[in-house]
């Protein structure tokens, strides 16, 4: 193929058939019918769109003339020269011009030697209203010699590269419907889960990603499902009250509108009540809380009450056994004074994991409910789990996280049959306890495992680490050894963890930027400078 | 020295490459001045182009005006040409 230099600079292409010139032995409507199908052809390889307008100002015109027509190009009659395109441009570039005095045919006809192919020529022509010249390819469209039309017609190859070096090829539409972290099926019930018996009634319900989990609809499928109790009934509606206190925590504001507590006009975010103030209030410790009762008015029984059999039951989200007591829990990371086991990048959002709890920190900042035990949401993990040494969400977009001496791969939150698998799978040594860290790095697309002094480079497609590795940290200039994790984060930079602190790489440079660290803690959790810890960070 | 004279071949042969861009358009004003001293690169000219359209047709490249070549030059095609203006200044001028 051959590219002539001009190129259209928008994909949405006008075209229309010449209200003046139009064929005279045609009819105009198979006409457009035919022109429509010729641009087709283009259009199904590449990222162009062709759209009909009635109007001589479209980009491209088609028009049907004979002889001379107001170009330096005349036609010849019947025979030789069938017709002629400009390049892509103002005023008559992209147009097309076809002779008259040809006999077009709009279906192909294969006892007719005379008739010429309409079809053809016209896809032919439009190759050239798009930027495309002729070829020397024979068989392709844009070879100059005329060679009629075959059934089943696909665009060679030849011509569909030019098109595509264009205007690139046709966007793939194959996750376009694909809702974000869904998974395509839960694994089967075959994968191995250890199971312990509860201390509670209550069942554990797991937090999930993007999904609907509490609806009516979700809940039972099966049955007819209407948003309301659309039954009429004699009795007032009822509305579930909310408690008239909230457990205080110091992540949240808590707002108090009862008479034990009342309302404050100056909230602020660790504001603990003391009994020095002026306003009547009740101390209330930080730890421990105790949940008030949901709903603070139940709901009346009332008799003969149609909606009784079909309630539209509030939704409360059950809470875990843990939130139930009154004792503290004693492992609860202070996110604005430690160090983390992990940090990922999952699904847009950052997760930071420390022991076995992890942070979610979203578009809109923290997550309320955090930290959460990690099991809770990947539920597939060691009931005993104490800690995991690293996370990384892989290209397919699965989870890979990494405790000991083996990775457990999550399809979202499910794991994928076959794991855990031991690290010697993936090529590691056997004599590797565990890993430190591991990431996609943006710089090459490339993944590399850490662990003490050594690195890895890990061949996603081949599923084990390449052959001359490890080789030695000092690479990552400045990180030193023994590092806690690395991630790279939205801004497309590199972020090495050891500690509180963290140093941003310079991918280019292979070194950190600054020797000395920042704290993770201002940084990632957003807590206040002096509390991120006056401990000197790594240097 | 005597003025070559031209077969009607030849003649509809050099306009049909000439139109589509196999060979520059001569300013026929001055086209018999020019060929008088430059008969051989006029000629050379002429058979490469030949050659070249021989080669884009897919036809064997013999240089002449052969029967394949008349068959080619007769056959129903696109009216734009082959060898866009410029292109040669893009080439390898060979030897």
């Amino acid at each position: 193929f051959a590219v002539q230099g001009e190129k259209w600079k928008y994909t949405n292409l006008t075209w229309s058939l010449s209200s003046t010139r139009r064929p005279s032995q045609l009819d105009p409507y198979g006409t457009r019918s035919v022109l429509a199908r010729a641009l087709d052809v283009w259009a199904q390889a590449s990222r162009l769109t062709f759209t009909e307008v009635n109007s001589d100002e479209a980009d491209i015109v088609v028009s049907f003339a004979k002889r001379y027509h107001d170009d330096a190009y005349p036609f010849d009659g019947r025979g030789a020269i069938l017709a002629h395109a400009f390049f892509p441009g103002t005023g008559r570039g992209g147009d097309a011009h076809f002779d008259d005095d040809e006999l077009w045919l709009l279906q192909p006809r294969d006892d007719d030697e005379e008739g010429t192919s309409l079809f053809a020529v016209a896809a032919h022509e439009f190759g050239h209203s798009l930027g495309l010249s002729h070829s020397s390819v024979k068989g392709a469209l844009m070879f100059p010699w005329y060679q009629g039309i075959q059934p089943n017609f696909v665009l060679p190859e030849d011509d569909r590269n030019g098109i595509q070096q264009m205007y690139g090829p046709k966007k793939s539409t194959k996750w376009a419907k694909i809702p974000y972290y869904r998974p395509a099926e839960p694994p089967p019930t075959t994968t191995t889960t250890t199971t312990t018996t509860t201390t509670t009634t209550t069942t554990t319900r797991r937090p999930y990603i993007n999904q609907h989990h509490n609806r009516h609809q979700d809940r039972y499928p099966n049955r007819p499902y209407t948003p309301y109790p659309r039954i009429p009934s004699k009795y007032p509606a009822y509305y579930p009250e909310k408690p008239n206190h909230y457990p205080y925590h110091p992540d949240r504001r808590h707002y108090n509108s009862s008479e034990e507590h009342p309302r404050r006009t100056n909230h602020h975010h660790n504001f603990r009540p003391t009994e020095t103030t002026s306003h009547p209030t009740t101390y209330r410790p930080r730890y421990p809380y105790v949940q008030p009762e949901y709903p603070s008015n139940p709901r009346p029984n009332y008799p003969n009450d149609p909606r009784q059999d079909n309630p539209r039951k509030p939704y409360y989200p059950e809470k875990t056994t843990q939130r139930t007591t009154t004792t503290t829990p004693s492992d609860k990371p202070d996110k604005c004074d430690t160090s983390y086991d992990a940090v990922a990048l999952i699904r847009g959002e950052l997760f930071i994991f420390k022991n076995r709890y992890h942070w979610r920190i979203g578009a809109n900042g923290h997550y309320p409910g955090y930290p959460m035990e990690t099991t809770r949401m990947w539920p597939s993990l060691p009931r005993d789990l104490t800690h995991v040494d690293a996370v990384y969400e892989r290209p397919d977009r699965k989870i890979a996280i990494f405790i000991g001496k083996e990775l457990y791969l999550f399809n979202s939150q499910y794991l994928v049959p076959g794991y855990p698998k031991p690290l010697s799978t993936f090529g590691l040594p056997e004599s590797l306890d565990k890993l430190d860290a591991a990431m996609v790095w943006g710089h090459n697309g490339n993944t590399y495992f850490y662990s003490g002094t050594m690195y890895w480079k890990y061949d996603e497609e081949k599923g084990r680490v390449d052959y001359d590795y490890p080789r030695n940290m000092a690479m990552w200039k400045g990180v030193g050894y023994n590092i806690d994790s690395v991630f790279q984060w939205k801004d497309g930079k590199t972020y090495f963890f050891k500690g509180k602190g963290f140093w941003k790489f310079n991918d280019l440079q292979m070194r950190v930027e600054n020797e000395r660290q920042y704290p993770s803690s201002t940084f990632w959790m957003g807590c206040p400078t002096e509390r991120a810890g006056r401990r000197a960070g790594y240097k | 020295r005597s003025r070559p004279t031209r077969s009607a071949h030849e003649k509809s042969a050099r306009s049909y490459l000439e139109t589509f861009g196999y060979l520059k358009k001569g300013r026929p004003e001055v086209g018999n001045l020019q060929l008088m001293g430059n008969e051989q690169e006029y000629e050379d000219d002429f058979r490469i182009a030949i050659k070249t359209l021989q080669e884009f047709g897919g036809i064997p490249v013999t240089g002449e005006i052969d029967t394949a070549t008349k068959n080619l030059m007769k056959q129903k095609r696109c009216g734009r040409p082959d060898r866009e203006d410029g292109e040669d200044e893009h080439r390898r001028k060979k030897r």
